[in-house]
């Protein structure tokens, strides 16, 4: 990626792989 | 193995469809092979390892799910999909399961599952629910008191057979107004209900037919004035089919490829035991 000094570059949402989604609540 | 050549496990996306669909059939896994309790169903997926094919083939899924207790008995026919998971007010139960699945050809095998389960604490059921009643120790004579009442109601008003208890497997003491909550598990026997003087003399029926009981038996007020009327509540299952032994077979052969057909399921398993595989799903 090409970014102007001084700016970061966008990473992107950060895809944690573990652990799932939680499908009802957590206790 | 040789030295630096050490067998690597693959990061997969916990929520991956496949890795979900292993999930899945892992926790019906424990559903299929428990004789006590409640079913259960997923509710996250919190570690995944992935081995890579053996020299047998297939890949082996190493998961950690948590899963969550719902309403339905493991007796009850019902598919655990149209099971109501138990809320936080009622104080739910979680499940904390590993297992090992191999995947071949398309077909699923649970290699080893461990369960473990634990309600809730009592500080969050009370963060959702101040007023709530909690779980109450299965061995609590008021809970096994109000079991026998909630029986014996159930028995005087069936015209059929004598129904006697399984197993108690929930209960709460509700304080307003003063009342025991309980939840239990019964069996047909070969007595008829309305004839029966001494239960012990009575024996399950070869044709296993259960039950499934909610009852609250309130408080009994003293001075015998009018007090709350007790509620049973009852759902009879339908019948279970005899299930034959298999019996030695002299004509069968003793090489070959292995039979199919999955092995027979554990007996029953005593409170709080743990399901430990091998098992074809």
């Amino acid at each position: 990626k090409v970014v102007q000094p001084g700016v970061d570059a966008a990473t992107g949402p950060l895809v944690r792989p573990c652990p799932g989604r939680i499908r009802h609540f957590k206790v | 193995a040789p030295p630096g050549v050490g067998l690597a496990y693959g990061q997969v996306n916990c929520d991956d469809p496949e890795v979900e669909q292993v999930a899945m059939a892992a926790v019906d896994y424990i559903n299929k092979h428990r004789s006590q309790g409640y079913k259960h169903t997923l509710n996250q997926i919190d570690k995944v390892k992935v081995w890579p094919p053996r020299p047998t083939g297939g890949e082996v899924f190493e998961l950690e799910i948590d899963t969550l207790e719902t309403t339905c008995h493991v007796l009850d026919p019902t598919p655990v999909v149209n099971c109501s998971v138990r809320p936080l007010r009622y104080h739910a139960v979680e499940g904390d399961c590993d297992f090992r699945v191999l995947k071949q050809d398309g077909q699923l095998f649970v290699l080893f599952a461990k369960c473990d389960s634990s309600p809730d604490s009592a500080e969050d059921v009370r963060k959702v629910c101040p007023d709530c009643p909690l779980l109450a120790p299965l061995n609590n004579t008021g809970v096994a008191n109000a079991v026998d009442a909630a029986l014996e109601a159930f028995n005087a008003n069936n015209s059929g057979s004598y129904f006697q208890l399984v197993e108690i497997t929930r209960a709460q003491i509700v304080p307003l107004p003063p009342a025991t909550y309980v939840e239990f598990a019964v069996a047909a026997t070969d007595c008829v209900a309305k004839e029966v003087t001494d239960p012990a003399k009575c024996n399950l029926l070869a044709e296993k037919q259960y039950g499934f009981c909610r009852a609250t038996i309130y408080e009994k007020v003293l001075g015998g004035g009018p007090g709350n009327a007790d509620e049973v509540t009852c759902t009879v299952f339908p019948t279970q089919p005899v299930v034959l032994q298999p019996q030695p077979d002299t004509n069968t052969p003793t090489s070959g490829a292995a039979s199919a057909a999955p092995p027979p399921p554990p007996a029953n398993l005593p409170a709080g035991a743990k399901v430990v595989g091998p098992l074809v799903v």
